[in-house]
């Protein structure tokens, strides 16, 4: 799991049987005491924020989840009690309980933005990976007893160490351009290896950007997540697109099916018009879903593929 | 690419729970993904304090009511980025 904060923003994501949205209440109080931020509200009290999402694939073990998160009916109730305005999709085939889910609120446009705001480049990647090939997931256990090279320094401990082995054998520190030879973006990497298994991982480039990596690499319900708010395109100055990103991503973790979103603002965007035909770069899989919405000021691109036989 | 320095540069660290943490009874990896953005980007509205002046410790209270706890944070200039126990 992990959490970015940025000075006006936040992302948190969260596996496992987490209570992620009874982290509201405290968060706004927290918010309103100690920054003095006098948040928009409605006359029934509910928060009008600039933009809010919520989103997440249907789980593996539903009934093992705690309370509202049992089921996405309570847990759009339970937003919509803070938010304005909110929206609820189910995107891809309800039948086979492996659609994606998504909650966002209209975007509040009675905050002025800055003029350099408009041509944001906002977009957010997510690639949800299941069933792994089994020498793919492999590379995340580690087993009880693995050694690793004794903590060096005080600030170093085994998880570190190993998730940092992990990132390194995986190579998942180069899916992004960011070698010194072809970028002086700066790269900030903090990985942990889970003993027995599992793996997490937070990169952040040119100070801004991240992409984040959980992976629980067990048989019978292996899954990895890949999600990235990095404009590859314009970082890379055209260099690399988001069919590099995935096919990077693809190669180490081999899932038998995964599900696809890209959320952007400019959906003329190089970046979005390539995404759209991605799939036919990608013979080895064959598409299941390809679903298009358009949502006020944002696109989504959702696409769901699964491995030929 | 990472370079081993990364592991030497943490701003937050939480070396025992680093050490206590056990896998072995996780089994579902799909996450919930919450994005709330309070004000636009580049901002131009509100001055003052940032949700980056608020403390480790009120996130780690914040984390607790999530079922989370904080492993270790990497600050750049323009985010906080937490690692978490899940």
């Amino acid at each position: 799991s992990s959490l970015f904060v940025f000075d006006y923003k936040l992302t948190l994501k969260t596996c496992g049987t987490t209570t992620t949205l009874f982290c509201l209440d405290k968060l706004f109080q927290t918010i309103e005491q100690e920054l003095s931020w006098n948040l928009h509200k409605t006359p029934d009290g509910k928060y009008k924020l600039f933009k809010v999402f919520y989103s997440r694939r249907c789980f593996l073990f539903p009934c093992k989840q705690a309370a509202i998160h049992q089921n996405w009916a309570d847990e759009v109730d339970y937003l919509n009690r803070f938010f304005d305005n909110g929206k609820s999709y189910s995107v891809g085939r309800n039948d086979k309980s492996n659609h994606w889910n998504l909650y966002v609120t209209e975007t509040d446009h009675s905050v002025p933005q800055a003029k350099e705001c408009i041509e944001d480049d906002d977009e957010t990647f997510e690639v949800l990976m299941t069933e792994l090939d089994p020498d793919c997931a492999n590379k995340f256990v580690c087993g009880p007893d693995t050694s690793t090279s004794a903590p060096a320094e005080p600030n170093e401990d085994k998880g570190h160490n190993l998730g940092y082995e992990m990132t390194k054998k995986t190579k998942l520190d180069e899916i992004y351009l960011n070698s010194s030879q072809d970028s002086n973006l700066s790269f900030h990497h903090d990985a942990f290896a889970f003993t027995p298994c599992g793996y997490s991982s937070n990169m952040v480039l040119d100070e801004k950007y991240y992409y984040t990596l959980h992976v629980t690499p067990e048989k019978g319900w292996s899954y990895a997540s890949f999600e990235s708010n990095i404009p590859v395109f314009d970082i890379s100055q055209g260099k690399q697109d988001n069919l590099n990103v995935l096919l990077h991503i693809l190669n180490v973790f081999q899932p038998r099916e995964f599900s696809m979103t890209f959320f952007t603002k400019n959906f003329k965007s190089k970046s979005f018009q390539k995404i759209l035909t991605i799939n036919e770069s990608l013979p080895e899989y064959t598409k299941l879903d390809k679903i298009i919405y358009d949502l006020d000021d944002y696109h989504l691109f959702y696409m769901k593929l699964q491995k030929k036989i | 690419t990472v370079t081993i320095k990364e592991l030497t540069n943490h701003s937050y660290i939480d070396h025992e729970l680093s050490a206590s943490l056990d896998s072995t009874d996780a089994f579902e990896g799909p996450e919930k993904l919450l994005e709330i953005w309070f004000f636009p980007p580049n901002n131009a509205v509100s001055a003052g304090k940032t949700l980056r002046d608020i403390a480790m410790d009120r996130w780690i209270e914040i984390l607790k009511l999530v079922k989370c706890e904080v492993l270790s944070m990497k600050k750049t200039k323009e985010l906080d980025a937490f690692l978490l126990s899940e």
